[in-house]
């Protein structure tokens, strides 16, 4: 932390990006700073809110030389960026070096790298002398999409602000009125991951015990900040401690929970056709080894050894999964069967004797 | 890997590391009884080694290149160990 730990006495914080730099779209610097705020605002109570005028909190810039905070910068290399500690004018702002070339990939100076390590002093943190810390005072380059804060940088930024909200209960559990305590109708995706199942909607995931009706609920982007919003479908290949989330045609995969570089992929790249633009649902047999991937009212079947879709497919759902279908929300695998959700009912399925052997409501919610 | 190192270079490498020490480190020349290039040695000394501790570098205290390297490398502009302005 900084000397005498300024911090902010506010927990919601505006900022504004008063100049943009002519190396990237305005469009894709507006993004690097928003995901940058958004990996302090995952480990603290904290949330920031983007201005377009008016004095902000934390001001945001591009300059060259000086440029009127007694901190001239030194051209290219050298300083690339500094920002002020908490505290009112000058206090939380953040300057960026013109002279770098900043970008949005590993060309130049990764503008979020840096923009994470700026916002980090923006909020009180001082230098890291931990070389995995992003508070770190040299810039190295790491994939963005991979990229997670060390626990050293966590455990300096929750020593000034706490860790994040926890969602409060809500005061009539029984009450359907509850926004924070609704049932979820339907699913977008579900898997397992190691002995707990995993079911998402929207920015959320949930994850429970197979025995356990007892579920907990967290922001997608607090545990994996490379994933988006909405996965469509998920799998896990429990032997290889793999999982692959899939939304519209791209897919991701994490590799013993970390993301892994190189995703996301597009789907076609596992061998679906041109017309397939998002998968409903997958799941994992581990005793073919094999994945189903089901589109609309068909499936696909992928050969996880051979790394090859099967041939004659797609199929028709219904036919090769009697009581199933025509479309299905999210699927997953526990002890032989395969649990299909389709609106607010869960359909247990034998996968030796392939048939349905239980249907009910389930009763996943969100915020409880 | 240079050629050689000529007095010419050696002596920008300390004007750098003077003013790379000044920004991060508080080194302050004002006041050091010297003429230039002949910093008081145990100063200069003291702060490169409390830079080389920072940085996780070995603490020799002497600006070699592994210090030099981590110096040149781009960084943030504020300093690690100083009082914030």
């Amino acid at each position: 932390t900084l000397a005498g730990r300024p911090v902010w006495r506010k927990r919601f914080l505006t900022y504004r990006i008063n100049s943009y730099t002519p190396d990237m779209k305005p469009a894709d610097v507006d993004y690097a700073i928003q995901k940058a705020f958004q990996v302090w605002s995952d480990v603290t109570p904290l949330k920031f809110r983007k201005i377009h005028s008016g004095e902000a909190d934390i001001m945001i810039g591009f300059a060259s030389g000086a440029h009127g905070d007694f901190n001239p910068f030194d051209g290219r290399g050298g300083i690339i960026a500094h920002a002020f500690g908490p505290g009112p004018g000058i206090g939380g702002d953040t300057h960026f070096d013109e002279a770098e070339t900043w970008t949005a990939n590993y060309r130049g100076t990764n503008l979020f790298l840096v923009a994470v390590h700026e916002l980090g002093h923006s909020l009180g943190l001082g230098h890291s002398s931990d070389p995995k810390a992003i508070m770190f005072p040299t810039y190295s380059y790491v994939d963005p999409n991979t990229f997670r804060l060390s626990s050293d940088d966590v455990r300096g930024i929750q020593s000034l602000y706490g860790g994040p909200e926890r969602r409060q209960p809500p005061s009539h559990p029984d009450s359907t009125e509850s926004a924070t305590c609704n049932p979820i109708l339907s699913l977008d995706a579900a898997t397992t991951v190691g002995n707990k199942i995993i079911f998402f909607k929207d920015r959320y995931f949930g994850w429970r015990n197979p025995e356990s009706p007892k579920s907990n609920i967290s922001l997608i982007s607090s545990f994996w900040p490379n994933l988006p919003s909405g996965i469509q479908a998920a799998y896990e290949i429990g032997d290889r401690n793999q999982v692959f989330f899939f939304k519209d045609d791209k897919y991701w995969v994490i590799s013993n929970l970390r993301p892994q570089r190189l995703y996301p992929k597009n789907v076609r790249s596992l061998g679906f056709p041109n017309f397939v633009e998002k998968i409903d649902a997958a799941v994992f047999n581990p005793l073919l080894y094999k994945t189903y991937f089901f589109v609309g009212s068909q499936y696909w079947r992928y050969d996880e050894r051979r790394q090859l879709m099967d041939p004659g497919y797609p199929k028709f759902i219904t036919k090769a999964f009697p009581g199933i279908g025509p479309k299905i929300d999210a699927v997953y695998y526990n002890n032989r069967h395969y649990y299909f959700f389709q609106g607010s009912v869960v359909s247990e399925y034998d996968v030796l004797s392939h048939r349905v052997t239980k249907r009910l409501k389930h009763d996943i919610k969100l915020g409880c | 890997v240079p050629l050689t190192n000529s007095t010419g270079s050696e002596e920008n490498d300390v004007l750098f590391a003077e003013r790379y020490l000044e920004t991060f480190y508080g080194f302050v020349m004002d006041g050091v009884p010297v003429t230039k290039m002949k910093v008081s040695p145990n100063l200069m000394k003291n702060k490169l080694q409390e830079m080389q501790q920072f940085l996780g570098l070995k603490v020799t205290g002497r600006l070699d290149a592994s210090t030099l390297d981590m110096m040149h490398m781009p960084r943030c502009g504020v300093p690690d160990v100083h009082e914030f302005r």
